[in-house]
């Protein structure tokens, strides 16, 4: 059980320790706390090294001391001849002795207790982020106001998140801007605009100043943008790497700023807005867009109409324009509506002539009708060529949308009647 | 026909052929024959056949037969109650409605009308050819069709003409300027049973034969001389009025 303090005593003391004998003391007192080790006699053989006989103090592997000969105390006012301090609650003491004491050594007497440790100074690594409080047998850490600690109880945290942004406008900081940031804090803020407006991130330069990446390239601190499935950064550095305009093409936007323990900087400040989300101008073949803009944004309709000649079809119906929408998620309403070539159709047959299959019904193609030669021809010669007009019908440009009429041949015999005078 | 020979369909294309009475007309279009007007007079459901040579009942069930849909008789045509007694064939002419288009081929296409000009007014001497399966020299109706040619004379030799038989008075009879005559050489003829036929004359202004309906063949005296003929040019803005009044049954 660990103790607050102690005796140890080499075999036989006060009389003549024993030859060839070998013994081990393990001193422990409670955490939290150090041992004093202290000698008040000291009666041993000397030998070079201590390697006859010997007393040696081990903190773990390593050795403290190693003691042999005789000593007598410095002072007058203190039994003490020699001493070791430790921080730790560990120690093992070992009393080794030869084939002989011929001089009759009497060996040592010597006793422990235990002393504070002052964990906040005492160690080469310091025990909290932020302020250390030293107490008898421990320590505890504590933070400054506004921040928290971390369930590690030894780290210091800020609670920076939860801030949604809804204005149109705004500037966002970090975390005590422009004095360093928080250490190992992850802040995340959201901007939230109305659907149709994209956030659009500006960041000067000057304005950004976080723990710069590592030899690999990883940032330790950084901020990171997210917009839908985009994501902009990590950024970190000295100076804002990114752009210094980002559009989001979201309306809303995630910020995470996250820091480690170390390297804490100015931070950094930045500015958005909403821009309505633009719509792109895409350019549809045989269309034409009304009103004409070089760019288009949310809300803004247009009016598209077909050339002649061209046609949207919607389910069953056809119509020479449509009307698209910017909508808030940056797409055209009607976007799958095309303009496509008017189908005229199959020409329709007509009675005792027949009309070619043309290789295509669409506008612009050209069919031509014949009439069953030679007891039928065409009542109008030039109605034979028909084209797939704008309308949707096939025109004649001289009898329009009228068919053609095969009308018969007369006065025309197979066969000639021949001698019949005599 | 007197004087004539055996044809083919393919030579008058046009010929349709009237069963009862024995008859003739000619195709003009898809849904009009015109024949003349005795041959309808009191039958206004003829039935009518085109595109075969032959009038043999077998033959006929394989040839197109054409059912009327209406009979025009021209307006001027004198309805008489006895028409054994009759001596004005003055506007012999009629027009019968087809129901259904006849199928034009190398057996049956239409005769073309005259135009209105005088070049369609044949001149005495010009040649026509008529067909029909009328009465022959040798029988008084025939099976297969029979074709002469012969040519237009001055109605004078029509109304002039003096036959053996006594009880023919010619005299009595009308003619007028609606009437060609034709015929009187070497015993060409239409006769019974021919009526309602075209007399065919060569277009003037084509250069490949073709030929128009200059007329009808309408009565005689005796067959084997001369026949009097309706002159279609007179009655052709009629023909085309009332076709163009009344359409083609199918279109109604």
């Amino acid at each position: 059980e660990p103790t607050m303090y102690g005796e140890i005593l080499s075999p036989n003391y006060p009389q003549v320790y024993p030859n060839e004998i070998e013994k081990s003391w393990d001193i422990e007192v409670p955490e939290g706390y150090g041992i004093h080790l202290y000698f008040t006699h000291l009666d041993m053989e000397l030998s070079e090294n201590c390697a006859y006989d010997s007393v040696q103090i081990m903190s773990g592997d390593v050795e403290e001391g190693k003691l042999c000969g005789q000593r007598t105390s410095k002072s007058p006012n203190s039994p003490v001849v020699e001493e070791f301090q430790v921080p730790y609650n560990k120690l093992r003491v070992i009393f080794k002795s030869d084939f002989s004491n011929e001089e009759r050594f009497t060996g040592f007497a010597a006793y422990y207790v235990a002393v504070d440790v002052n964990e906040c100074t005492d160690f080469a690594d310091a025990p909290c982020s932020h302020f250390c409080n030293n107490f008898m047998g421990g320590y505890f850490c504590s933070c400054p106001p506004e921040y928290f600690l971390h369930d590690d109880m030894r780290n210091c945290g800020v609670n920076c998140s939860g801030d949604v942004f809804t204005t149109m406008v705004g500037e966002i900081a970090s975390p005590n801007y422009p004095n360093p940031y928080p250490e190992n804090s992850r802040c995340e803020y959201q901007i939230l605009l109305e659907e149709g407006f994209q956030v659009v991130v500006t960041m000067r330069r000057e304005d950004f100043d976080v723990e710069p990446a590592d030899s690999e390239g990883n940032c330790p601190d950084s901020l990171i943008f997210v917009a839908g499935d985009q994501q902009f950064g990590p950024y970190c550095g000295s100076g804002f790497p990114g752009p210094l305009s980002i559009e989001t093409q979201s309306n809303a936007v995630g910020i995470i700023f996250q820091t480690d323990l170390t390297g804490q900087k100015k931070g950094w400040k930045l500015r958005y807005h909403g821009d309505p989300i633009p719509c792109p101008k895409e350019v549809t073949a045989n269309s034409i867009w009304e009103p004409e803009r070089a760019k288009y944004v949310y809300k803004d309709v247009v009016k598209i109409s077909c050339v002649d000649g061209f046609e949207v079809v919607e389910g069953k119906v056809g119509s020479t324009f449509f009307y698209s929408t910017c909508q808030s998620n940056g797409k055209w309403s009607h976007s799958k509506l095309k303009c496509q070539p008017v189908d005229c159709g199959a020409p329709e047959s007509i009675p005792n002539g027949k009309v070619e299959n043309p290789e295509s019904t669409l506008f612009g193609s050209v069919t031509h009708y014949t009439c069953e030669e030679k007891y039928y021809a065409m009542e109008d010669e030039r109605g034979g060529e028909y084209r797939c007009s704008a309308n949707g019908t096939w025109v004649n440009e001289v009898l329009g949308t009228e068919l053609p009429k095969c009308v018969p041949v007369c006065g025309v015999p197979s066969e000639l009647l021949k001698g019949v005078q005599r | 026909i007197f004087g004539g020979i055996t044809a083919k369909i393919e030579h008058f294309p046009w010929q349709v052929f009237f069963s009862n009475p024995r008859a003739g007309g000619a195709l003009i279009d898809e849904y009009w024959v015109l024949t003349a007007a005795h041959v309808v007079e009191g039958n206004q459901n003829p039935v009518m056949y085109v595109g075969s040579s032959s009038v043999q009942t077998s033959k006929l069930l394989k040839a197109q037969m054409l059912t009327a849909e209406r009979v025009f008789i021209h307006p001027g045509w004198q309805v008489l109650d006895n028409t054994d007694i009759r001596t004005n064939f003055d506007n012999d002419i009629a027009l019968v409605q087809l129901k259904e288009p006849v199928k034009m081929g190398p057996s049956v296409s239409p005769i073309c009308l005259p135009g209105s000009s005088s070049e369609y007014s044949p001149s005495v001497g010009t040649l026509g050819i008529i067909s029909g399966w009328g009465k022959s020299e040798l029988r008084d109706i025939v099976i297969k069709l029979r074709a002469a040619k012969l040519p237009v004379a001055p109605l004078a030799k029509c109304q002039e003409w003096k036959g053996k038989d006594s009880r023919v008075d010619v005299s009595s009879f009308v003619f007028t300027h609606n009437m060609i005559c034709a015929g009187g050489e070497k015993g060409v003829d239409s006769c019974q049973g021919d009526a309602g036929g075209a007399f065919a004359v060569q277009d003037p202004n084509e250069e490949d034969p073709k030929y128009y309906a200059a007329g009808l063949m309408s009565f005689g005296f005796q067959c084997g001389t001369y026949g009097i003929y309706t002159r279609v040019q007179n009655y052709v803005d009629w023909i085309r009025k009332t076709m163009q009044d009344n359409g083609s049954p199918s279109k109604d």
